[in-house]
């Protein structure tokens, strides 16, 4: 699997790499599962906000009043109130921070509106100007500070004990330790190895990490730590924290062991495979292999959700004109699902069992936003949608070349807009550029 | 008003306090408890 390194943030602007190339950020409300990802609504381009006033000679902090011009993720392109059509005051800013506030708000704790130095004397009656601006213009709802504070709390707190998946042998979770909580992004410490040099980074909602017991009630393999007695402090983090999963009916018709299907290989995620479903386990689990590149031993089996957006029924990549990826070593090119199940003495999954609905999720082919390389999941990256098919992208690492795309589900909680790194403090990696690739 | 989303819009009214004095003028927030 490839993956990268860590590049240095500094001088990366989202503000100028949108403008000067023009771009469009993937809105937030694709992301429901980031801070305010629910409650974004309709903020687009014209809502007014108050914000401090850079262009003054006071010595206090003074507010005015701005326009959207470009909304990207939950960055703003504002335009102070005066400057009309003149662009060059223009400036990018996070909707999010607490500096930003609906209008009114300067009024209801005392502070006067003043107008940027460089138009003061434009108007001679700012107020007819402002009556006729404002009336019937969006401003944010009072209590958006409020809510913004509330969506940055989380519920997953350090030294909270969890099962994840065993980042060096696949088919197995082993018990991890909370060491740090970044904006939802779970910082895993595995548990017998406390120096905290063996981490894995997921976010809350991930599908790889489950409350303890999980591996055992599923019958799924796991790594018994030798653990005896719990560090002060410690606590299994709360089933209800994790993401559910659908219910899904065992009983008829189901997968069984040794039926053929087309999956994203969780080693290399820019490639769907031929796979096989090697165990049934309980709850909808499967185990799943890739073909022609299973350890004989089934270490790197991996564990997908029947209802996983990432497994589809044989066919699925030709329908939709994706490359799929034959079996290793498999010679009768080009691959033939046909021909390959009658090879195999194998049966194709039934269509039937698989997640077919399609969110309503806004994505569009060219937004940008940022992404974690899951190769290297500490790493959100500066990303582009370069492919939508029904709910899958394909998601491009901006400076990278295409053999780091990676496949990835609308809902993935490992999808941010710009300026989630901002908000939530983590450290964000830019664009790649020739010289730090070498 | 109600917009595609389904999210409200209110009409309300906003002060605004300037240098000059203050005044109020009606704009749309988006109604918080969708």
């Amino acid at each position: 699997a490839k993956s990268k390194s860590v590049i240095p943030v500094e001088g990366f602007d989202w503000g100028r790499y949108i403008c000067s190339n023009n771009l469009v950020g993937a809105p937030v409300s694709c992301f429901k599962h980031v801070p305010m990802g629910t409650c974004w609504g309709d903020l687009a381009e014209g809502v007014r906000v108050e914000v401090l006033n850079s262009d003054t000679s006071l010595s206090t902090k003074v507010y005015w009043i701005a326009g959207v011009v470009k909304l990207a993720g939950f960055k703003a392109l504002l335009r102070y109130e005066g400057f009309d059509n003149d662009t060059s005051r223009d400036f990018w800013c996070n909707l999010c921070i607490p500096e930003v506030h609906p209008v009114g708000w300067c009024a209801s704790s005392g502070r006067p509106l003043v107008p940027p130095k460089s138009i003061q004397h434009k108007y001679s009656n700012w107020k007819a100007f402002l009556v006729k601006r404002l009336t019937g213009a969006k401003t944010l709802p009072p209590d958006f500070a409020s809510k913004v504070h509330e969506n940055l709390q989380f519920p997953f707190k350090k030294l909270m004990r969890v099962e994840v998946v065993d980042k060096t042998h696949l088919c197995r979770t082993r018990v991890a330790l909370v060491e740090q909580v970044i904006g939802g992004r779970l910082k895993l410490v595995y548990e017998e190895s406390m120096d905290g040099s063996d981490d894995f980074w997921c976010h809350m909602y991930s599908p790889l990490i489950h409350f303890i017991g999980w591996s055992r009630s599923i019958g799924h393999r796991f790594k018994r730590s030798d653990v005896s007695k719990k560090i002060d402090g410690q606590m299994d983090a709360p089933p209800q924290l994790f993401a559910k999963v659908k219910d899904v009916d065992q009983s008829g018709e189901w997968y069984k062991d040794g039926m053929k299907l087309e999956a994203i290989d969780p080693l290399n995620l820019s490639a769907i495979c031929v796979a096989t479903v090697r165990k049934v386990l309980a709850d909808g689990y499967l185990m799943i292999g890739i073909d022609g590149s299973e350890a004989a031993d089934g270490s790197d089996w991996f564990c997908y959700h029947s209802t996983s957006p990432s497994i589809f029924p044989a066919g699925f990549c030709e329908i939709n004109n994706i490359e799929l990826t034959p079996p290793r070593g498999y010679t009768k090119l080009p691959f033939k699902w046909f021909d390959y199940l009658r090879e195999m003495a194998s049966i194709a999954a039934p269509v039937k069992l698989f997640n077919k609905e399609v969110p309503n999720h806004g994505f569009r082919q060219g937004m940008k936003l940022e992404a974690v390389d899951l190769m290297e999941p500490r790493l959100v990256c500066v990303a582009t949608v370069t492919r939508v098919v029904h709910r899958l992208l394909r998601i491009h690492f901006d400076g990278w070349e295409d053999e780091y795309d990676q496949w990835v589900d609308c809902e993935s909680p490992d999808l941010y807009p710009v300026g989630w790194c901002q908000l939530t403090g983590y450290l964000l990696q830019p664009p790649a550029q020739a010289v730090s690739k070498t | 008003a109600t917009e595609a989303s389904g999210r409200k819009w209110e009409q309300k009214q906003v002060q605004i306090k300037t240098l000059e004095g203050e005044f109020s003028v009606t704009m749309w927030a988006s109604d918080d408890k969708k």
